[in-house]
């Protein structure tokens, strides 16, 4: 899956991919002060080709929201609610809003799942359907983060470590490796990182073809723009 | 069967030697067609008198009491008798006309558990054919998780072309599909055909004449019983599933998936002297099992009452193993003796309620209910049933369900109706029989698991009209919340229905959004069905409302429900409790006069007003006759059928 990360000024952006094998369970956000846990787990095409490179996507998403003993487990098929020992499940075929104090579901038929926590914190989880009898392709999932005001200075996950903010710079544009792509050199964290201007999608004005954002190609699994290495951040469970 | 054959050979030779059936039904015939859980059902009878006389035929067929009559037509020698709804006064009018004429006809109102009788009789003369045509129309009521279609078969006699011929269409998808039937052997069971592709299920039943045969060489016939169709549909967290044709929407909303809603509920247990001996063994037995079905998470109380009442505990208490058991112990201690006080421990019921919320005894979002069983009229304490309502209600106060068991016939039904009515309850009579503990048992599983509160379902502003009754106090798991209505919007663009609930931890809301050019789509699949169906589910379901309604009304409200019921059964043609279907015989056989059929009211004794009277011919049974004139028989014909 590929990594978005808002930079603020100059808006504008950085992306990286995350390239593990299918099964991996990544650590998005994990807030210890509020107990709000978001992990993600990879899957793949439904076949690959020898030697050819797994292309990867979120096919599972768990949310954890200790304060409220609310956990939530999204699929491609469903959504399940769970509060204390009762679970509730939406498929994704419904238009439907569950609200509990402070804490509220709306599920968007087909397209999209919004979380939102009081009034600060908002996630959508988009919902991307392949053609069924796709050969190799199969749905998958994607997760942004519009509001993350409520979370604490002590937020970490791939996503999370992003949600207060850094520094970083990039300076010394020049000619690339790739043809018509341009490198700089990106300061950041105490790292000098050569990184590769390109597009990147956003997929939430268009779930089919996406919306290109420009952004600055952070290499090597996002090594020197995350914390530690992306391997760090792989969990054993989904909760 | 050997019998029959041997029969059209002797006639093709001339030389009869042995008398053969004098009326026969050589076809019979169930059609049904089901989509939406609308169903409709046409039977079918064709009957040749093979007597060089003129017979009594009589059509006798069984239907669910939740059916209406739609139509019934008699075809003899070409001419169509068709049946005509009217008010019941003005058909009973005529039909005393007739009677004061001397002319007694046929008045029939059977009822039974689940069933109701029709029956008509018909002259036929010699070497004629008769057609009868009955059609009747039911809304399947889910319950316990599944709908359920009986078809009650009883042919005495060995008919040639016997077929039960069954069209289900869903367009949520059928989730399973059962056939059964309690005449089916091992080796009848293969002759069931069934055939189930997503949304479309196909069922037939033709039993040749030898499969029909009870034993080998003998001519009486197996099929005596009930043959019953169970299904679900397909189901998840959804808005459910809205059928919309010809300006007519019906909606559907029985959710999956949530978890349940916690309940607390009183049981008032009536056990006064007339519950002595079975009635009470049966009321334990079934008590014993409810209580291992409770849930850990309920709340409960039990209070017994004949002459005066007695409270198990002073409070509710929640369903732990501990006081399951202490509970069983109290339970195994009923016995029965003493007058009936139904007012005192009914207010007692919801004191022990109110106390209960007000002392945050039982969890905010539950369910209360009270669960009244009892076997008589009250004779002890109020026995005036108007005050007995009036006080119920004051106490109740709108904010518990109240459901009445009425335990054999002794008790005053409408009664008990009309005070669960007032509560947001329903009545339920249970049939002094072996298996009432099961009833019992049966009915309380329908209403143990509580899944939605306060359920509301809106519909687009300005764009609907005549909707039925669309707001709920519960959704219980198994069952299935219906509104329908009609389109008033003939430029809606987009149909949307929006659902608010409450589950048992959060505010739920759902929208169903149809665009109106897609529902062309979805028609042209359920007129594989029949077209009209959405129209006639909505008159159906609104009568069935507003006949409930009446029960609970003031008499000026009263009577505006009864004329607007009566006004919608007229037009679609059903046989309700406001309405009855005459059908004019013949001319040749005034002797006879007109057929009044009527629907029979739930709480008039079984039998009590059946009035049939027959001439001592010939009668036939839904296939069946008993020849009871002699006269000699000689048959000059080849008939083919």
């Amino acid at each position: 899956p590929h990594f978005l990360i808002a930079m603020r000024p100059p808006n504008d952006a950085v992306c990286f991919n995350i390239d593990e094998k299918p099964g991996v369970i990544l650590n998005l956000v994990t807030d210890p002060v509020t107990g709000f846990v978001v992990n993600g787990e990879l899957i793949g095409d439904k076949k690959t080709e020898n030697n050819k490179k797994v292309n990867t996507y979120f096919g599972k998403f768990g949310l954890v929201y200790n304060k409220m003993e609310l956990r939530m487990e999204i699929t491609t098929q469903e959504i399940k609610l769970f509060h204390g020992a009762d679970i509730t499940r939406f498929p994704w075929s419904a238009t439907a809003t569950s609200t509990h104090a402070g804490f509220a579901i709306t599920i968007n038929k087909e397209r999209n799942l919004i979380v939102t926590m009081g009034v600060d914190v908002t996630f959508v989880i988009l919902l991307h359907r392949v053609w069924k009898n796709h050969p190799l392709h199969q749905d998958f999932l994607g997760f942004y983060t519009l509001d993350n005001h409520r979370f604490s200075s002590q937020t970490l996950g791939l996503l999370g470590q992003f949600y207060h903010p850094i520094d970083a710079e990039v300076f010394n544009i020049r000619p690339g490796f790739d043809q018509g792509k341009v490198d700089a050199t990106m300061f950041v964290k105490g790292h000098k990182l050569t990184v590769t201007r390109g597009n990147q999608k956003d997929y939430r004005l268009d779930p089919k073809h996406g919306t290109d954002v420009p952004c600055w190609f952070v290499h090597n699994s996002g090594k020197g723009f995350i914390d530690g290495n992306h391997t760090d951040y792989i969990v054993s469970t989904l909760f | 069967i050997a019998d029959l054959k041997h029969q059209k050979k002797r006639s093709v030779d001339g030389h009869p030697t042995k008398q053969v059936k004098e009326l026969e039904i050589y076809s019979f015939k169930v059609d049904c067609k089901i989509t939406s859980r609308f169903a409709r059902n046409v039977v079918t009878s064709r009957v040749v008198n093979r007597a060089n006389e003129s017979k009594e035929a009589l059509f006798d067929v069984q239907l669910p009491k939740t059916a209406f009559i739609a139509n019934f037509s008699m075809i003899i020698d070409g001419v169509v008798y068709v049946g005509v709804v009217k008010e019941k006064e003005v058909a009973k009018q005529q039909y005393q006309q007739a009677v004061a004429r001397g002319q007694t006809a046929g008045l029939v109102k059977v009822t039974g558990r689940k069933m109701e009788k029709f029956k008509v009789s018909v002259n036929i003369a010699a070497a004629k054919k008769v057609t009868f045509e009955l059609v009747y129309e039911e809304l399947l009521k889910r319950k316990l998780g599944k709908y359920e279609m009986v078809i009650r078969v009883k042919p005495e006699q060995l008919v040639q072309h016997f077929q039960i011929d069954v069209h289900l269409f869903e367009p949520q998808g059928i989730a399973f599909l059962d056939v059964n039937a309690t005449f089916l052997t091992n080796d009848l069971m293969p002759i069931v055909k069934k055939t189930l592709t997503g949304k479309k299920a196909h069922i037939s039943f033709t039993p040749t004449l030898d499969q029909q045969s009870a034993c080998t060489s003998c001519q009486n016939t197996g099929l005596d019983g009930d043959f019953i169709m169970t299904y679900d549909v397909d189901r998840d967290l959804s808005a459910g599933n809205i059928a919309i044709v010809n300006g007519y929407f019906v909606h559907h909303f029985g959710p999956a998936n949530l978890p349940r809603v916690p309940k607390n509920v009183v049981f008032v247990i009536d056990q006064s002297g007339s519950m002595m001996f079975t009635k009470m063994f049966q009321t334990k037995e079934a008590l014993h099992k409810i209580l291992d079905d409770l849930n850990t998470e309920d709340n409960f109380a039990f209070i017994s009452f004949s002459s005066s009442f007695r409270k198990w505990k002073n409070s509710l208490i929640r369903a732990t193993t501990a006081n399951v058991v202490e509970a069983h112990k109290y339970v195994s201690e009923l016995h029965a003796g003493g007058g009936t006080n139904i007012n005192d421990p009914l207010l007692e019921a919801a004191k022990l309620l109110d106390d209960a919320h007000n002392l945050g005894q039982v969890p905010e979002r539950s369910v209360s209910m009270i669960i009244l069983l009892t076997d008589g009229d009250p004779n002890s304490g109020e026995s005036n049933p108007t005050k007995i309502q009036s006080n119920v209600k004051y106490a109740i106060n709108n904010k518990y369900n109240l459901y009445c068991l009425g335990f054999g016939y002794d008790v005053k039904y409408s009664f008990l109706e009309k005070m669960s009515i007032e509560n947001s309850g329903i009545a339920r009579r249970i049939y002094e029989d072996s298996d009432a503990a099961l009833q019992l048992q049966g009915f309380y599983n329908e209403v143990a698991n509580p899944l939605l509160l306060n359920v509301e379902l809106q519909y687009s502003q300005n764009a609907v009209s005549d909707v039925t009754r669309s707001t709920f106090k519960q959704y219980y798991d198994g069952s299935e919340i219906v509104v329908a209505g009609r389109i008033a919007d003939n430029d809606l663009d987009m149909f949307v229905a929006d659902i608010r609930a409450q589950d048992a931890n959060s505010n739920i809301t759902m929208t169903y959004e149809v665009s109106m050019s897609e529902v062309d789509n979805i028609t042209q699949q359920q007129q594989y069905i029949f077209g009209d169906f959405t129209e006639r589910m909505w008159a159906y379901l609104t009568i069935q409302q507003l006949l409930q309604q009446r029960i609970s009304v003031g008499s000026e409200e009263k009577k505006l429900l009864t004329d607007r019921a009566r006004e919608l059964a007229l037009k679609y043609n059903f046989v309700t409790p406001l309405t009855s279907m005459i059908v004019t015989k013949p001319e040749e056989q005034m002797d006879q006069g007109e057929f009044l059929a009527e629907k029979p009211v739930e709480g008039d004794r079984p039998h009590q007003a059946q009035k049939y009277h027959s001439p001592s011919h010939s009668r036939i049974s839904a296939g069946s006759y008993h020849s009871t004139s002699a006269g000699s028989y000689h048959s000059t014909s080849v008939d083919s059928d």
